[in-house]
C-alpha cells in the first residue's frame, strides 16, 4: 500500500482565469507534483488538489507568490485513510 | 465472506471480492427478478458483470446505471450496491419502482473499473484509471471517462499516458469500455444513462464536448432541477445542476455524450457528495444517507423515462 503521511489535499479559491490558468501549470509539471481531486474549471468553483508532503513547501510557496488564497482541506491523507481502514476491519469482525 | 445480502454491512466499504460475492448471494436470493450477466472481462481479466432487474417481457425499453469508473470514488460502488438491495426489497410494495419495473429492466454495472478497485485497496487508494499497460508506454492506465467515441481526444483530456485523464491510444480502445459499448448497443432498446461518480455534488447531462446544447436541453435542465429538488429534501444536501461544460468543465471522450450520441435522451452524470471536506475519503458513515438521497434523484430520473417513452 503507497503511504499518504503527510500529504495534504488544499482547497484554492481562483479568483478569475488567470488565476484558474496558474494552477493549470501545476497540472503539466513533469514530474506531475499534484494530483487534482477537482481540477481547475471555473471561478466560481473550488480546485482542490492533493500534494505530497515533499512538495508541500514548494506548492504553498507558489500558491502564495501568486496571491492564491488556500485552505488546507485535508491535513494528513494517511490519518483518514488509516481511519477508512480501521473501520473497514471493524466491519468485516 | 458473508453468505447472504441481509447480513452485508451495507454502511462499509468492501473490496471487490466481498462485492462479486455479494452479487451472487443477491442473485440467488433474487433469482425472480435479478440475474448478473458477464459482459466481458478487464485489461487484467477479471469479470465485469451486469445485474440485470427485469420482470419479465423481452427486450424492454431499459436504464443503465454504472458506478465505480474512477476507481478511487468509493462512496459510487457502495451506493450503486445500496440500491440494488433497495430495488428488490421495494419492487413488489407497488408505487413508482413498480410501475417503473412492469414497464422496464434496469442494469447495473456495480465496479465498472475492477482493475482499478482492486488496485485501491491493495496497493493506491487514490488510483483513479484502469490498470492497461502498453509497449513503450511508461506510465499505467487510461482515464475510462475519455476513452468513449464520442468527441474523442478533444479538449478536456490528455494524450499524455502519465496524466490522470489520459484520453488512450483510440476509442473504446480499453476492454472495461468496450464491453459496455457492446452491450449497450447489443441491446439496442438503453432509453436512460446514469452514470455515477463522486466527488462535488453535481447533476450534469451532455454535452461535455462542446458548448453547444443538446436538443432537448430544456428538458433535461427541467428533469434535473426535479432530480436536485427530491435528493435535497432527503438530506438538504445541494447539488448543482446543468450541462457538464458549462457547470463543470469541458471533457472530452466521455460516457454520457457517447450514450447522448446514440440516441439515448436521458443521459446523466452524477458527482456524489463530500459534505465539503473529505473528497474520495467520505467516512463509511455517511455512504447510507448518500445513497438514500441519490436514489431519490434516480428514481426520478427512472420515472420520467417511463413516463416519456421514445
Amino acid at each position: 500500500q503507497m503511504n499518504f503521511t503527510g500529504d495534504q489535499v488544499l482547497r484554492v479559491l481562483a479568483r478569475d482565469e488567470k488565476q484558474l490558468s496558474l494552477l493549470r501549470d501545476l497540472e503539466g509539471l513533469k514530474p506531475q507534483k499534484v494530483d487534482f481531486w477537482r481540477g481547475p474549471a471555473r471561478p466560481s468553483l473550488p480546485v482542490d488538489m492533493r500534494v505530497p508532503f515533499s512538495e508541500l513547501k514548494d506548492i504553498k510557496a507558489y500558491l502564495e507568490s501568486h496571491g492564491l488564497a488556500y485552505s488546507v482541506m485535508i491535513k494528513d491523507i494517511q490519518v483518514l485513510l488509516d481511519e477508512e481502514r480501521e473501520t473497514m476491519a471493524k466491519s468485516r469482525r | 465472506l458473508e453468505r447472504s445480502t441481509s447480513s452485508f454491512s451495507y454502511s462499509s466499504y468492501h473490496t471487490l471480492e466481498e462485492i462479486y460475492s455479494w452479487i451472487d448471494n443477491l442473485v440467488t436470493e433474487h433469482s425472480d427478478i435479478v440475474s448478473k450477466i458477464h459482459i466481458g472481462n478487464s485489461f487484467e481479466n477479471r469479470s465485469i458483470l451486469v445485474l440485470k432487474f427485469s420482470t419479465g417481457g423481452s427486450q424492454r425499453p431499459a436504464i443503465w446505471i454504472d458506478t465505480g469508473i474512477h476507481s478511487r470514488e468509493w462512496i459510487t460502488h457502495a451506493t450503486g450496491i445500496w440500491i440494488a438491495k433497495k430495488i428488490v426489497n421495494e419492487y413488489s410494495k407497488g408505487g413508482v419502482l413498480t410501475d417503473i419495473l412492469n414497464a422496464m429492466d434496469i442494469f447495473i454495472e456495480l465496479v465498472t473499473n475492477p482493475d482499478g478497485f482492486a488496485f485501491t485497496h491493495s496497493m493506491n487508494r487514490l488510483w483513479r484509471k484502469n490498470k492497461s499497460t502498453r509497449p513503450g508506454i511508461f506510465c499505467i492506465g487510461v482515464d475510462l471517462n475519455r476513452n468513449w467515441n464520442s468527441g474523442f481526444g478533444g479538449n478536456g483530456s490528455n494524450n499524455n499516458p502519465c496524466s490522470e485523464t489520459y484520453h488512450g491510444p483510440s476509442p473504446q480502445s480499453e476492454p472495461e469500455v468496450a464491453a459496455i459499448v457492446n452491450f449497450i448497443t447489443g441491446h439496442g432498446n438503453v432509453k436512460a444513462l446514469i452514470s455515477i461518480h463522486s466527488y462535488s455534488q453535481m447533476l450534469m447531462y451532455p454535452y461535455g464536448h462542446s458548448l453547444q446544447p443538446v436538443a432537448n436541453q430544456e428538458e433535461l435542465y427541467h428533469l434535473a432541477k426535479g432530480a436536485v429538488k427530491a435528493l435535497y429534501e432527503v438530506h438538504g444536501i445541494e447539488y448543482i445542476f446543468g450541462s457538464i461544460s458549462t457547470t463543470l468543465y469541458v471533457a472530452s471522450g466521455i460516457t454520457v455524450d457517447w450514450a447522448y450520441d446514440r440516441g439515448i435522451k436521458y443521459a446523466f452524470s452524477f458527482e456524489l457528495r463530500d459534505t465539503g471536506r473529505y473528497g474520495f475519503l467520505l467516512p463509511a458513515s455517511q455512504i447510507i444517507p448518500t445513497a438514500q438521497e441519490t436514489w431519490l434523484a434516480i428514481l426520478t430520473i427512472m420515472e420520467h423515462t417511463r413516463t416519456h417513452p421514445y
